[in-house]
């Protein structure tokens, strides 16, 4: 299966609600600097269930638009992916929204507990505890410096 | 619990050297990694090693920025035919790529692109982006009443255009 | 010793804004150290921060790759403007930077060498190499004996050849 | 002042000697991935009086060409950096070697203690206690990002 379309509502930088896609087998994401481009990673990772210290804030309500200059847009913010199974055709939507300070988690619409919807994303290979897929900012080449142990533990999680 | 780590282990040590090389587009390139216990390879360390292409083998922290780069994709892809996510999201990974290694890298990425996985990239370089099938161009818009910079977002489908150089080299939409 | 390090200070924090601003080329950028205890600042810290061309004023960890990259510049060159060295050297410095920004600090840089200071750069950028006065070559060459990789240089003196894109874009010597 | 020529013997993927320069008011290093650009920089840092970790070894002795891989070219290793004073015209060239795992210190081919090596080169500006001029590779961020006391103390070390 794959990602098709990203819908992020006042996350970051974007504000208001913005549709990004569809994404093809290959797709590359430009512009200038500063313009938003690892927020929209950021997106990515925060709808798969990432924590608030790798979405480079201190809080979950600091991804509000506005919300670090003290001028949030909303209460609210929210990004939802909707994934695609190319040979059935069949679409699953999930979406995660942060009122306040708490996260809260839909699929295809319905509010379910964390539990639920990490059971569901692990089913269509997306583990977030061990994060294979996703690369930030500046940190590739601290893939192969590991030093010996870490690679063990990796391992570990990974079996 | 140790049969399943020893077949990731395994999968993965299989891979890694394969992997390396076509990622380096060199034979002489290899990749491996090591036990610091062969037993139980689950109670000590696992060592990384890369023979860069016409080198010698040398300890990893001799490698230079752009060796360590093409190092690390090589077990990320490893780590990835054993457990396939649908899609990598990989942020500015081609920063320390000089040009010949920037077109292996995507080289790579092209032809796993069409049968196993999702490529999600986000770069500066036009050496690198101008082989996707889709461009997501962000650009900053003055919010008026704010007088905040946000984000506006344009796609454009490029499945129909032929691979060739598609901007101006400073590719920004 | 208190009036030493209140001179380095003081000359440092007047020179910052003017520095990032020209570096950004833009008047609306801002940049600010200020001691976190103003009667006696060696005995606390610190803190540096910068309003990025366009946007408001927010903690520094908000800032993207690319913005981070030219407060580092502003706070270095400001900072060589209370001690000069005679010298800089800087490694891929414009890895993360995007084409507008690589040539609003090479032309800083540009301004800066024929004046108060030599600049020697690393970068695998033509945008940012083809604007220097000379290269330094650096190319692998295979040691027959050892089966060792090993660097050779050539030097081009371009002081005489007109400020042009000098070399294809693979820019390798 | 400044740096006017560089010669490097055996020092790391240099083999033999190599005279390197002479260096313009802007000079651009070049070259493919892998290809020595950032050991031309630890031969600079090295003269200058920098210490093996900040030169991506563990050993002195592991700087000299060939023996990371047990093959060194030779016992030793020699960098000298010639200074211009392009008002007078005169020049100083500053060399240090490494025998075995020690190092050596000239000051135009006279040998002298380290103490005196790093007061000539204070004398054009060159302290090497704080380093404001040296930018290693992938470390241009973390200059933005020191913490507050970090940097009180590096305004402590430049006065
Ligand atoms: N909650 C928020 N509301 C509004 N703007 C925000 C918010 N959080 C971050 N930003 C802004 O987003 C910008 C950074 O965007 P981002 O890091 O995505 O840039 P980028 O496109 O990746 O740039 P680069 O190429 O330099 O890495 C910053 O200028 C920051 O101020
Ligand atoms: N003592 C030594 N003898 C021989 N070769 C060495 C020695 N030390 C390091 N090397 C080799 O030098 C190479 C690295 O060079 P360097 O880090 O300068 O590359 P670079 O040109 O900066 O590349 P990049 O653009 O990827 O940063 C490595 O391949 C390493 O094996
Ligand atoms: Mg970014
Ligand atoms: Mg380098």
């Amino acid at each position: 299966g794959r990602l098709k379309v990203l819908e992020v509502v006042n996350f970051k930088s974007y504000k208001g609600r913005q549709v990004v896609g569809p994404f093809k087998n290959f797709t590359a994401i430009i512009g200038p600097n500063g313009s938003g481009k690892s927020n929209l990673m950021d997106a990515i990772s925060f709808v798969l269930g990432e924590r608030a210290s790798n979405l480079r804030v201190k809080r979950l309500s600091d991804l509000i638009h506005g919300a670090p200059v003290g001028k949030p847009a909303s209460n609210k913010c929210e990004v939802s992916a909707v994934y695609e199974d190319p040979d059935t055709g069949d679409e699953i939507r999930f979406s995660r929204s942060v009122i306040g300070n708490t996260s809260e988690y839909r699929i295809n619409g319905r509010v379910v507990k964390v539990e639920e919807y990490s059971t569901a994303l692990e089913k269509i290979g997306i583990l977030m505890k061990s994060k294979n897929f996703l690369v930030y900012q500046g940190q590739v080449e601290n893939i192969a410096m590991k030093n010996a142990k870490e690679r063990t533990a990796m391992f570990e999680e990974m079996s | 619990r140790f049969e399943r780590f020893m077949r990731c282990f395994e999968h993965v040590s299989n891979k890694i050297d394969e992997i390396y090389k076509s990622l380096a587009r060199n034979q002489s390139a290899q990749a491996f990694l090591g036990p610091e216990n062969a037993e139980e390879p689950y109670l000590e360390g696992i060592s990384y090693n890369c023979v860069a292409p016409g080198k010698r083998f040398r300890p990893m922290d001799n490698l230079s920025g752009g060796e360590k780069t093409v190092a690390a994709l090589a077990l990320l892809f490893a780590i990835h035919s054993f457990q396939p996510a649908p899609f990598f999201v990989l942020d500015e990974i081609d920063a320390a790529l000089d040009n010949t290694n920037i077109s292996k890298v995507v080289g790579y990425i092209c032809e796993q692109a069409k049968s196993n996985f999702q490529m999600i990239v986000i770069s500066l370089k036009e050496e690198f982006f101008s082989h996707a099938d889709a461009l997501v161009g962000i650009y900053p818009d003055l919010e008026v009443t704010e007088g905040m910079v946000g984000s506006q977002v344009v796609t454009l489908d490029l499945s129909n255009v032929p691979d060739t150089h598609l901007m101006p080299s400073d590719g920004v939409v």
